[in-house]
């Protein structure tokens, strides 16, 4: 089992887009997939389908104790299982906080399923607080979603500074996965100029593939489905497709 | 002076954009305004040209105790006064938590300048936790700018708890002054379809003007320059100063 933490402290770059449709295509591509909701707002967990206000066990619940198992829902369209945000996540920052042992919750408590699962894909909330802080130190690896534009540049250093302290405390083997670059609108100067810089500084570790800006990507989490089975025939569908195996390619 | 909160915890809705162009655009007609940045990303003190490492008085310090005046400084291109987001910023969240008071901080802080400004705008970071929670306590009224997509339309709920638990408890006066459409593209349905919604539910609250998607917005921080003096012609411009005049018609 590979986990990945799926965070940008900046906020509407794309992690929840990315988490839900590449965790759908590698359902697709027969991988056994988990989807962990710790971001507060729930994004994955109502784009997937689930109603935050009727669910009895959900992330906020296995923070407390409950083993993830008894958490944990497949999505039909998606094909993937899912960790549903609860409603009652928002409150977890300033009372998990309080807890001698709170940056390890997670961690443990995604322990008891890696028999179960190739991949755990964990959409984090645009912060480097209480909640990303616990996906950092549970993930093997971070994948970062991207806007090509000058305040997502700027907000790398923060990430990375994190990343390093928390490898040399906590995590010892947590490393950089990627940088994908979401909402790409490669007609404008900006969005070229940054590309630039991505490539020069991140190498190899920024992914050839690109989703770029595509209405239906935007629409799909309305109606409940990945981008494959809403609009299959869609740039952004074959921005997945090709995402699906790059990161094959990469991880696999 | 009237303070207003910039907030909407779901990420990448515009809050910079909006808080830094509205602030600069009431300048120039005449009002004394001070931008607030309570957002660790510090996006509103990059793109006003304040290198936050080299800042010695920040946000963190006026939350520790430091006064507000020590700290205000004025951007010259923007014309506006700013209290910028210092590097520690993001440690303040679990740090202000322990504190008895950490709720009336920002409130307390600001205080002093009732007689220095006309409009203080906070800039928030996407998020309900302790520094937003700061912010909508100082603030008299929130302005919640607000893209016209799936998941934006599905936070709005939140935020709307928060306010009216704040309300009961720590500020009576607190309101919603009013949703600003941002990177609207009236060409999709999506965007036309939540548009209408929020028309239903919000009525008069929901401003007029919307702010288009238009790339100089987005170039402008980079240059560290207002849209009216980066691309006075462009789309993006003519938005602003229709809002600066909607702002002044409801709120002067
Ligand atoms: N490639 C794309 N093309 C068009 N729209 C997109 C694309 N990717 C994401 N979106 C839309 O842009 C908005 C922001 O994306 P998303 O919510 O996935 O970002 P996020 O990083 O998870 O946001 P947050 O910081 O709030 O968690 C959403 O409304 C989403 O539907
Ligand atoms: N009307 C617009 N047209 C085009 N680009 C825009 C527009 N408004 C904002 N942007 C760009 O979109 C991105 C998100 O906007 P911004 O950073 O202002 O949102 P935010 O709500 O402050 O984000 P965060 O949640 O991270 O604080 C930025 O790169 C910004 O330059
Ligand atoms: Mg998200
Ligand atoms: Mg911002």
């Amino acid at each position: 089992m590979k986990t990945f933490a799926i965070l940008n402290q900046k906020g509407g770059t794309g992690k929840t887009t990315i988490t839900m449709n590449l965790a759908a295509q590698l359902a697709a591509l027969g991988q056994r997939v988990l989807v962990a909701d710790v971001d507060p707002q729930g994004n994955s967990t109502s784009g997937s389908g689930v109603e935050k206000q009727f669910l009895v066990c959900g992330m906020y619940e296995v923070l407390s104790g409950v083993p993830a198992k008894e958490a944990v829902a497949y999505c039909l369209p998606y094909r993937y299982h899912l960790l549903a945000a609860s409603r009652n996540l928002a409150g977890a920052e300033i009372e998990l906080s309080q807890e001698e042992d709170w940056r390890t919750r997670l961690r443990d408590a995604l322990l008891p399923l890696a028999d179960d699962f190739d991949y755990i894909f964990i959409d984090c909330p645009p912060s480097l607080g209480v909640l990303s802080v616990n996906a950092l130190i549970a993930a093997d690896q971070v994948l970062i979603p991207m806007q090509c534009e000058y305040f997502s540049l700027e907000g790398l250093s923060d990430i990375a500074d994190t990343i390093r302290r928390l490898r040399d405390g906590w995590n010892p083997q947590l490393s950089v996965a990627g940088i994908i670059r979401s909402m790409l609108d490669s007609r404008n100067l900006l969005a070229r100029d940054v590309s630039r810089e991505l490539e020069l500084h991140f190498g190899d570790k920024l992914f050839r593939t690109a989703i770029v800006r595509n209405v239906r990507l935007a629409e799909a989490p309305s109606h409940h489905l990945p981008i494959m089975s809403y609009a299959p025939h869609s740039n952004g569908a074959a921005c997945f497709r090709e995402l699906g195996n790059e990161f094959m390619e990469r991880f696999a």
